[in-house]
């Protein structure tokens, strides 16, 4: 492990190697001798320059692929402007090589970094949901720092394939663990605008990142919002240093910015947790980022504590990522229990909304049913309204606990007569608290005084799990002991100490999607008979939790399906050949279908080729056929050559 | 409530066809379609492409939108339209 790299703008990156105080805590977390060994993150961006002398021996062409000229390749187009050089200045951050003598040092050095080249041409639906399934049991992090225009009028988020994308990545990805989607929260702060009108930042599926500046204040870029999770460091003002990276032409760079410079090194700091303990899901890297994330000397106005006693701003989420904390919770996470969905619909009849008007509704958060929540995660107001000028109107949710967190805020740009249609607005700001109670919206005319409006419909959905969240002990260490024997292909045969094999790790307990048992080990001939093993096996692939392997087994049951406690057995939409069939082979494609858990760990682990099986998915079709008798975001178009 | 602007349609399609990429390739042949690979890893969903339309245009396309409606092959279609993103 390093703990110091030697690269010569090593002592130029401020924001990881203690120069500014409180830092991102990464030295820290690389002298537990982390550095994103076997995670894989990717890049989806304008390219890659995979033959950088800071990132070709970390380049993984697995990872990567060019979705605007249909090839392997993703190599930047080079132009004299250099207006490609983003994805690879992006993907610097993540995993620039250590100790090489040249440019500075990625946060997860050790990580394998690919390349989506992907917005150097036309950008469909098609382009963004195959970028983001790219090899969904192969790649662990997608990096995102693009979205739609943060022209502070634009109400855009992604199509029907892309939701579908992020919906199959976070329930199938990952071995079903899901895989992890870091955003840019966006550049319109000189426009006012907020990052709650980007269905990407805002989706449940995206960890969303913010900027601070070294000082510790508010970019004149940065959007508020309040489906920000954490904020890391960026640029600010001329005077504020920017961030070190890998730039094109074999090049470095001291002057990366925005919030593009935040999300990657999240990023990194995410596939050095994930290095910590494999086995999280990707709500638990949620969780985790919640946890670790801190006020320290964040300066905004608008700092509130909430229900459960925690710091959270519009501006920066719950705050300053810290890696350190982020591993050292890392290690000893108990798995999240199931997500669980309770949509409230709150109006369905057209109301006339005056200058200021709030709906209340007592909600019982699903108590007595199967999806009852007693800790939120997300909460989302779904509204259909029309307003004579968008922009005018302030919309706000308070919980029972009494946090407020602003929907969005005035958008002055915004003179849109559209109002929002179906559009989902998110909040992290309620974050384990208790949803029973009284639900508050606001919404508030803060502009031209004759503005009219109906709200036509309004529904609360609510997310979390029936765990409270608040009260749980803090869990033993993932891999509290070593493996003391290995076969000849590097996995465990036995642990020091009373702990699960899985794959070539010895864990204190079995994660999602696996049951512990004990295997009773034969004598081989000359040999005494071996202790019995304690293993994680995998569970039926419709069981989310389980006791055994059959589908009869499950504990409890993935969100698309639900348990039928008296069968043992997950009922849902899936297809009767929607068991996965394993496929002990390399993957033969670049783009290799869905995998079982195990493989894919053993991937993790191992850090070698991905090995891939098959399953069937829910039919899309059923669910776009809901999809369009439920009217969706509206789509704005902006003017060409913007 | 129709929005501010038009959506541009470009020369790419999104189908689903359940049988998978056989079936997509007899169908891009039949009507000129370039098959680009499936969307999802489950192969029911193909990226079209065809190189006689026009690569923008503020209609759909009416030929190719009749061909695919009437095929009992494919589930569900969809012509892309140009979508603006910008880097942060």
């Amino acid at each position: 492990s390093v703990v110091v790299p030697t690269d010569p703008w090593f002592s130029k990156q401020w924001y990881m190697n203690s120069e500014a105080q409180p830092d991102l805590s990464i030295l820290q977390a690389w002298s537990q001798g982390l550095s994103g060994q076997g995670i894989v993150v990717s890049v989806l961006d304008d390219g890659i320059e995979k033959d950088h002398p800071d990132l070709w021996a970390n380049y993984d062409p697995l990872a990567s692929y060019d979705f605007n000229d249909y090839d392997p390749d993703p190599q930047p187009r080079y132009t004299p402007s250099k207006e490609n050089r983003h994805g690879t200045r992006c993907a610097g951050e993540v995993a620039a090589m250590a100790n090489n003598g040249f440019c500075g040092v990625g946060v997860a050095f050790n990580a394998r970094i690919g390349g989506v080249r992907m917005l150097d041409g036309t950008i469909t639906d098609v382009i963004e949901a195959q970028s983001l399934s790219l090899q969904p049991q192969h790649i662990h992090i997608y990096s995102a720092s693009w979205g739609p225009e943060d022209d502070g009028r634009t109400v855009d988020g992604p199509g029907i394939l892309t939701r579908e994308a992020f919906r199959r990545g976070v329930t199938k990805g990952r071995g079903g663990l899901g895989t992890l989607f870091i955003w840019a929260s966006g550049n319109g702060g000189l426009h006012y605008d907020n990052c709650n009108c980007d269905g990407y930042t805002n989706s449940i599926h995206t960890l969303s990142v913010g900027s601070t500046t070294q000082q510790g204040r508010v970019p004149w870029y940065s959007e508020a919002c309040a489906s920000t999770l954490t904020t890391t460091y960026s640029s600010g003002v001329a005077t504020d240093p920017q961030i070190v990276t890998t730039d094109l032409h074999h090049g470095c760079t001291d002057q990366h910015t925005g919030t593009s410079a935040s999300a990657p090194l999240a990023a990194g700091m995410i596939a050095l947790a994930l290095e910590a303990n494999p086995f999280l899901t990707w709500r638990d890297m949620q969780h985790l980022v919640v946890r670790a994330s801190k006020p320290a000397h964040l300066q905004a106005e608008d700092w509130r504590t909430n229900g459960v006693g925690r710091q959270v701003s519009h501006h920066y989420g719950y705050g300053l990522l810290d890696a350190g904390l982020l591993v050292d919770t890392a290690r000893t996470w108990l798995p999240t229990q199931p997500q669980r969905k309770c949509a409230v619909r709150v109006q369905s009849r057209p109301t006339p909304i005056l200058p200021l008007i709030y709906i209340r509704e007592n909600v019982s958060a699903c108590a007595g049913l199967h999806n009852s929540i007693r800790s939120l995660e997300h909460v989302q107001a779904q509204l259909t309204l029309s307003y004579s000028r968008r922009g005018d109107l302030e919309i706000s949710l308070t919980s029972p606990m009494g946090t407020r967190s602003t929907l969005v805020a005035i958008r002055p740009l915004d003179v849109s007569t559209e109002g929002y249609n179906n559009w989902v607005f998110m909040s992290t700001h309620f974050w384990d608290e208790n949803p029973q109670g009284v639900w508050t919206l606001g919404l508030e005319n803060k502009g031209y005084y004759f503005n009219t409006g109906t709200l036509y419909r309004y529904t609360l959905l609510l997310y979390g799990t029936a765990e409270d969240m608040t009260a749980r002990p803090t869990g033993p260490q993932v891999t509290s002991s070593a493996c003391v024997q290995r076969d000849t292909e590097g996995l465990c045969q036995a642990c020091d100490g009373p702990a699960y094999i899985l794959g070539q790790l010895c864990l204190a307990y079995c994660p999602p999607r696996f049951f512990n048992h004990t295997r009773l080990v034969t004598a081989g001939p000359g040999h005494t008979a071996a202790p019995a093993l304690r293993v994680c096996s995998s569970c039926h692939a419709s069981c989310y939790t389980c006791r055994g392997g059959s589908p009869r087994d499950c504990t409890s049951c993935p969100p698309s399906s639900t348990l039928d406690q008296q069968q043992g057995s997950c009922m849902g939409p899936t297809t009767p050949d929607s068991r996965p069939r394993l496929r002990a082979a390399a993957c033969p494609h670049h783009r290799c279908p869905a995998s079982a858990m195990v493989l894919s760990l053993l991937a993790v682990t191992l850090g070698g080729p991905v090995l891939c099986g098959m399953s069937m998915d829910l039919p899309l079709y059923a669910w776009l056929s809901r999809a369009r008798a439920t009217p969706t975001k509206p789509q704005v178009w902006l003017p060409a050559g913007t | 409530w129709a929005p501010v602007r038009a959506p541009i349609y470009v020369s790419s399609w999104a189908v689903q066809v359940s049988q998978g990429n056989r079936e997509v390739e007899r169908l891009a042949r039949k009507f000129g379609f370039v098959n680009l690979g499936p969307i999802f890893p489950d192969g029911q969903y193909f990226h079209l492409r065809h190189r006689g339309v026009v690569q923008q245009s503020l209609t759909p396309h009416w030929g190719h939108r009749l061909h695919l409606k009437k095929n009992p092959k494919v589930q569900w279609f969809q012509q892309q339209t140009l979508q603006r993103r910008v880097k942060r």
